[in-house]
C-alpha cells in the first residue's frame, strides 16, 4: 500500500551463487520479495536481478520491508542504493 | 595518452607480447565509451579472444567490432551504451587505445595517443547518467563483467564519502571479481588533500592516487610592469599578444557585496565595466560570469596550482601567493593596470612524479592497517580520446567538441594503473591478482617526497610509489593473498556475520589464539597502529614467493630516515631453490613512541634484493 515515494531502491545481497544447477535467481528473488509484499506486486518493485557471478537483487522497499527482508536467514545484507561520481 | 606511458616507461619499442595482449580484454565500468573514436577502431585485430562470453548490448545506434568487443548499459534514463560525458571514452582509451598519431587539444599535448595496452579488447559497461552513478548498476555491471569473461576492471567512480566494506558495491564486485582471478583498479578519490579521505579501502582494490607526468601545461601572463607570472590552467585562446586594461570583479560591480563582486559571483558584474578588460576574480567559479558579462578574459584564484584546468574563454588560474602579486600591481597602478594572457604551452616538470593535490589521501579510514591509496600512476593534464558531442568545460557557454580531451584526477590515474596491471599478466597470465598487485607496489619508482604544503602526508598520499609496468613483470618475489586470506584479515576486525556480508558465502572465523594480527595479512605494503607517547614493539609476519630465477638469494635491507624507529627482519637472508618456492620472515619494528599530533608516523622502507631484482615495501607506524 506504500505509494512510491515512500520506497527506495535498496541492494539486497545474497552473497554467492549456489552450486545448484537448477536454481533459478529469479524465482528466487522474487520467491524473496513475495514474502514481504503481495505476489502481484513483487514483479513491480524489483528493479534488478543479479544473477551471472553472485546472487542478488534492486527493489524499491519501504523502511519495514527492507527491515523484514534483513532479518531472512538467506538475506546477507540489504543496504541502500546511493549515487558514486566519476573522479 | 600522449606523454604519461612514456613517461612511466611503456613506450613504442617496448617488449609486448602481442598475441596474448590481443586476448587480454579490459572491463572499463564509467559512463560509457564513444565507440567511433580511433582510439576503438578495430583495424588489425582478430575475432574476440575465444574465452569472451560477453555480448554487445550497446543499445540504440551502438556497433561493437573486434576492438570493443562488448557493451552494456544499466540505466532507465538512457537508451545506449555511448558516452555522452567523455569521461569514461577518455578512461577507456587510457587503458588499452589504439595508437593514434598526430592528436593534440588545440595543438597543446601534440603526441601519439596510445593506451597501457593498445592490442588488448574493451568491454564498456556504462552504470552513469547525468544524476551520477547509482550504486545498484554498478553493482550489476560487476556481476555481467565477471561472467563476461574481462581479466582487468578498471573502475574511475567514487564518493567523497567512505563506505563500510559490507556497504561498498565496489568492495563487493571486486571481492567476486578477486575469487574469479579478476584485479579491480579503482581510483583513491578527489578530496584531497585532507587527511583520511580516500574512499577505496578493501585490500583486494587495486587502489590508484594520481600524480604528474613530466610534461605540464602552463600559461603566462605578462603584466604591465613587466614582469611575467607562470600560471596553471589550459588557456587555448590566442589575444594577438595584445594587452588589455585589468580590473578586479569587486571595481565592477555594483549591485553586489563586495566579497561577492571579488569572486565575479554570479550576475555580479557589470557590462559596461568590464567589456574589453580582464577581470581579476577571488574564486575559480568567477569564470563564467567573467565569460558571460562580456570580458575579455579573466585571472582567478584557485587553492593549488599543480593541476591545470581547461577554461572556456582567454583566462588562467594562480594560487594565493601569485594571485596576489597580481592584486598589488593592481592596486598600485589604479588606472593603468594592463595585462598580456598568453596562451597556454607545454614545458618540462623535472619535480614529476609529484602526487596531485587533490588525490585522496589515507590513513585508510577502515583498514589502517592496510596503507591506502596503493600506487600511483599520471593523473594531472592527461590527454585521451573524448565523445565528440560532449562539453569540455563545466561551462555552458563553451560550445567546443574535440575527439581528444585533456583531463585530470584520480579517474585518469585508475585506467593507467590497470593497463599496466593488464601489461603485466600478458606475461604472467596465470598470476593472482595478489600477485599482479604486489608485482606493481614492489616494483614502484620512487615519487618525489618534496615537502611542499600539501605533500606531507608521503606514503598515505602515493601508497608504494609511482607503476613502473616494465619492472612489474619480472617482480622477483610476490606477496602472495587469496580468498581465505582475506577472510582471515577482515575476521580480525569484522565479526563473522560481517564477513559474510562481504564474502557471500559461509565463511568461518577462527577464535581464540590462531586468529592472527592485523600485521599479519601478506600486504605488499606494511602499517600498524600504536598508541601515541608510547613505547611500541610492533611483528609482522610475511611469506614471499620466488618468481624470478629457481636459484636465488635476497638479502634484507632496511632505509629508515628516523631514528624513531628500529627494524629487524628475520631471518636476513631468504634462499631459493625453485620456482614458485615460498619463504616466510618476521619484520620488528620498535620505537620509543610517537607523538599524539593527528596522524603522526614514521616510515621507512623494506627492500629485498638479490643484486637483480629489488623487492620494495613501504613500512609506516602511525598513531591513526
Amino acid at each position: 500500500e506504500a505509494i512510491d515515494e515512500e520506497r527506495k531502491v535498496h541492494i539486497v545481497y545474497l552473497g554467492s551463487l549456489p552450486d545448484n544447477k537448477v536454481y533459478s535467481p529469479m524465482s528466487h528473488h522474487l520467491g524473496l520479495l513475495e514474502k514481504v509484499v503481495e505476489s502481484n506486486f513483487a514483479a513491480k518493485i524489483l528493479t534488478r536481478s543479479y544473477k551471472r557471478s553472485f546472487s542478488g537483487f534492486a527493489a524499491k522497499l519501504t523502511d519495514q520491508e527492507k527491515e523484514r527482508l534483513a532479518n531472512m536467514k538467506e538475506v546477507v545484507s540489504v543496504f541502500p542504493n546511493r549515487l558514486l561520481q566519476p573522479q | 595518452t600522449t606523454r604519461s606511458w612514456d613517461f612511466v616507461g611503456l613506450n613504442g619499442k617496448t617488449k609486448r607480447n602481442r598475441s596474448v595482449e590481443s586476448d587480454t580484454i579490459i572491463g572499463v565500468i564509467d559512463t560509457g565509451i564513444w565507440p567511433e573514436s580511433e582510439s576503438f577502431k578495430d583495424h588489425g585485430f582478430g575475432p574476440p579472444p575465444k574465452k569472451w562470453k560477453g555480448a554487445c548490448e550497446g543499445g540504440k545506434n551502438f556497433t561493437c567490432n573486434k576492438k570493443l568487443i562488448g557493451a552494456r548499459f544499466y540505466g532507465s534514463l538512457y537508451d545506449s551504451a555511448r558516452d555522452d560525458e567523455g569521461h569514461g571514452t577518455h578512461t577507456a582509451s587510457t587503458a588499452a587505445g589504439n595508437t593514434v598519431n598526430d592528436v593534440s587539444f588545440y595543438g597543446l599535448a601534440q603526441g601519439t595517443a596510445r593506451g597501457g595496452v593498445p592490442s588488448a579488447r574493451i568491454a564498456a559497461y556504462k552504470v552513469c547518467g547525468i544524476e551520477g552513478c547509482p550504486t545498484d548498476a554498478i553493482l550489476a555491471a560487476f556481476d555481467d563483467a565477471i561472467a563476461d569473461g574481462v581479466d582487468i576492471i578498471t573502475i574511475s567512480l567514487g564518493s567523497p564519502d567512505v563506505a563500510l566494506l559490507q556497504n561498498d558495491p565496489i568492495a563487493i564486485g571486486a571481492f567476486h571479481a578477486m575469487t574469479k582471478g579478476i584485479l579491480t583498479s579503482n581510483s583513491a578519490g578527489n578530496s584531497g588533500p585532507t587527511a583520511s579521505k580516500v574512499a577505496s579501502v578493501a585490500p583486494w582494490i587495486l587502489t590508484a592516487a594520481a600524480s604528474s607526468s613530466d610534461r605540464r601545461i602552463i600559461d603566462k601572463v605578462i603584466l604591465g610592469n613587466g614582469k611575467t607570472l607562470v600560471g596553471a590552467s589550459v588557456n587555448t585562446f590566442r589575444l594577438n599578444g595584445t594587452s588589455f586594461p585589468l580590473i578586479y570583479g569587486k571595481d565592477a560591480s555594483r549591485q553586489c557585496s563586495e566579497i561577492a563582486a571579488a569572486s565575479c559571483q554570479d550576475g555580479c558584474l557589470e557590462s559596461g565595466l568590464v567589456k574589453g578588460k580582464v577581470v581579476l576574480c577571488d574564486l575559480a567559479y568567477g569564470v563564467d560570469e567573467a565569460y558571460r558579462s562580456g570580458a575579455v578574459g579573466s585571472i582567478l584564484k584557485v587553492d593549488w596550482d599543480d593541476d591545470s584546468q581547461i577554461l572556456p574563454f582567454p583566462a588562467t588560474t594562480f594560487s594565493d601567493k601569485k594571485f596576489n602579486v597580481i592584486k598589488s600591481y593592481y592596486k598600485n597602478s589604479t588606472k593603468d593596470a594592463q595585462v598580456n594572457l598568453q596562451r597556454s604551452e607545454v614545458e618540462r616538470d623535472a619535480a614529476a612524479p609529484l602526487v596531485a593535490s587533490f588525490s585522496s589521501r589515507g590513513p585508510n579510514s577502515i583498514l589502517p592497517e592496510i596503507i591506502k591509496p596503493d600506487i600511483s600512476a599520471p593523473g594531472i593534464t592527461i590527454l585521451a580520446a573524448f565523445s565528440p558531442t560532449a562539453s569540455i568545460t563545466e561551462s555552458s557557454d563553451d560550445t567546443r567538441h574535440v575527439n581528444y580531451n585533456i583531463l585530470s584526477g584520480t579517474s585518469m590515474a585508475c585506467p593507467h594503473v590497470a593497463g599496466a596491471a593488464a601489461y603485466v599478466k600478458t606475461f604472467h597470465p596465470d598470476w593472482s591478482p595478489a600477485a599482479i598487485k604486489s608485482s606493481l607496489m614492489t616494483t614502484a619508482s620512487p615519487m618525489n617526497a618534496a615537502q611542499t604544503s600539501y605533500n606531507a602526508a608521503g606514503e598515505f598520499a602515493y601508497g608504494s610509489g609511482h607503476i613502473n609496468p616494465v619492472q612489474a613483470i619480472d617482480p622477483g618475489l610476490v606477496y602472495e593473498a587469496f580468498k581465505q586470506d582475506y577472510i582471515n584479515l577482515l575476521c580480525l576486525v569484522l565479526n563473522q556475520t560481517d564477513v559474510r556480508l562481504i564474502s557471500g558465502d559461509n565463511s568461518t572465523c577462527s577464535t581464540g589464539s590462531d586468529k592472527g594480527s592485523l600485521q599479519d595479512h601478506n600486504y605488499p605494503s606494511l602499517a600498524a597502529v600504536v598508541a601515541p607517547n608510547k613505547s611500541f614493539s610492533v611483528k609482522f609476519h610475511r611469506t614471499v614467493k620466488n618468481v624470478g630465477p629457481a636459484n636465488s638469494t635476497y638479502n634484507a635491507k632496511i632505509l629508515a630516515n628516523s631514528t624513531q624507529v628500529d627494524i629487524k627482519v628475520e631471518p636476513e637472508v631468504l634462499s631459493f631453490k625453485s620456482l614458485n618456492e615460498e619463504k616466510t620472515f618476521t619484520l620488528t619494528a620498535v620505537g620509543k613512541g610517537l607523538s599524539n599530533e593527528q596522524h603522526s608516523h614514521v616510515t621507512a622502507l623494506l627492500v629485498w634484493s638479490d643484486g637483480i631484482h629489488s623487492v620494495r615495501s613501504p613500512i609506516v607506524i602511525h598513531n591513526n
